[in-house]
């Protein structure tokens, strides 16, 4: 996956990801994909949750997944989930304390429904999402509506272990995260995030559109072989677009 | 067919709008209203054939790592399982369990499996 919070200069907030899942299970020789992500892209749906007749909030789900991995609350904040892959603590001891019946921990796709429904600020949805225990570590992106709403909270199953914030004031004007921890080098072979980091410095604070950052996400290898989907989103305007991706070959595959 | 790392493709300009639209893909409400067990039921069941064709993969893939361990696990002790989750999520997943005609079990294990999938 590869998460973006970009603010512009005018302070506008837009938030977009490309959602990327099916790594190593089960590659398909004869078409060159894998055989997971094939499968789920034709259970992409968008979910428009309801109460009193009104919408209270969007998410791009796969049908029969009731938790959120994608949405965005109109007005309040948007939300998007990348896998963390960590060997210590790596979620395996958060699901066999779950099946051994030690229930503290929560199953992430619970929780961030669970906030969808129950908190109405970004600053409530960024305490909540950094304090709560989980099965298994993750990376939370989270963006709201106004100059500096954006951040990655990098989870460990007990806490955050980092909180990168938008600070446009002192030239961080935009937070990027793929799958790996910001304070190390990620996989070599796996290496999303300089990519898509030069192309955002490219596009610069000024040019961050839904528009431009649909282009950074559609560059290879941020966009790959996994790339089930794209969602661009916009809190103050309410925007949530969605499109089913797919990578041509040549393509890399993750 | 792919040059090795570093990358180096340029990054891409005018991709926007693409030629896929947004409504190309269905948009279902979800009413909050309801009862949890009938909130995804028109869902569960136009998508019940793509869903199980998921689902028989992840199995698939389970089975591959485990050995049988989970799925049985699952089958077997799946109310003590579900019993630590909030209730609207279990009968959520009731719901779409009867709508789509899939084991309950498999429908809870298909919503963990991101977490599965990432250790």
């Amino acid at each position: 996956c590869t998460s973006i919070v970009a603010e512009t200069p005018s302070g506008e907030i837009h938030h977009a990801r490309d959602m990327d899942f099916g790594l190593l299970m089960g590659w398909d020789t004869q078409n060159d994909t894998w055989l997971l992500t094939e499968k789920l892209r034709p259970l992409i749906v968008t979910g428009d949750f309801t109460r009193n007749n009104q919408t209270i909030f969007k998410a791009v789900s796969f049908a029969g997944y009731i938790g959120v991995l994608t949405g965005m609350k109109p007005q309040k904040f948007s939300l998007t989930v990348n896998e963390r892959y960590s060997v210590k603590g790596s979620g395996l001891s958060g699901i066999l304390k779950w099946i051994l019946g030690q229930r503290t921990g929560s199953w992430m796709g619970f929780l961030t429904r669970d906030v969808f429904e129950n908190v109405d600020t970004y600053a409530e949805a960024k305490a909540v999402l950094s304090s709560k225990l989980l099965i298994g570590p993750i990376y939370f992106i989270i963006g709201g509506v106004n100059s500096g709403e954006g951040a990655v909270l990098s989870r460990s199953i007990e806490k955050t272990i980092d909180t990168h914030d938008l600070d446009a004031k002192n030239g961080t004007w935009f937070v990027l995260e793929t799958n790996y921890d910001r304070w190390k080098a990620p996989l070599f072979i796996d290496d999303r995030r300089t990519p898509a980091t030069r192309c955002m410095n490219e596009m610069g604070a000024a040019n961050a559109t839904l528009a431009n950052l649909f282009n950074v996400l559609n560059t290879k290898p941020v966009l790959n072989k996994l790339t089930v989907y794209t969602s661009l989103m916009n809190v103050k305007a309410g925007i949530l677009e969605t499109y089913i991706r797919f990578c041509a070959d040549p393509c890399w595959p993750w | 067919d792919f040059p090795p790392p570093p990358y180096s493709e340029t990054c891409r300009q005018g991709l926007y709008p693409p030629k896929e639209k947004p409504t190309d893909i269905a948009t279902y409400e979800v009413n909050l209203d309801l009862p949890p067990a009938k909130r995804w039921a028109q869902l569960a069941a136009d998508k019940a054939a793509e869903m199980k064709d998921l689902i028989s993969v992840i199995k698939k893939l389970v089975n591959s790592f485990s050995g049988g361990l989970i799925i049985d696990l699952v089958d077997k002790d799946l109310p003590k399982l579900l019993s630590g989750l909030p209730a609207d999520s279990v009968a959520e997943m009731q719901g779409i369990a009867q709508a789509a005609n899939i084991p309950l079990g498999e429908i809870f294990l298909y919503n963990v499996f991101y977490e599965f999938n990432a250790f």
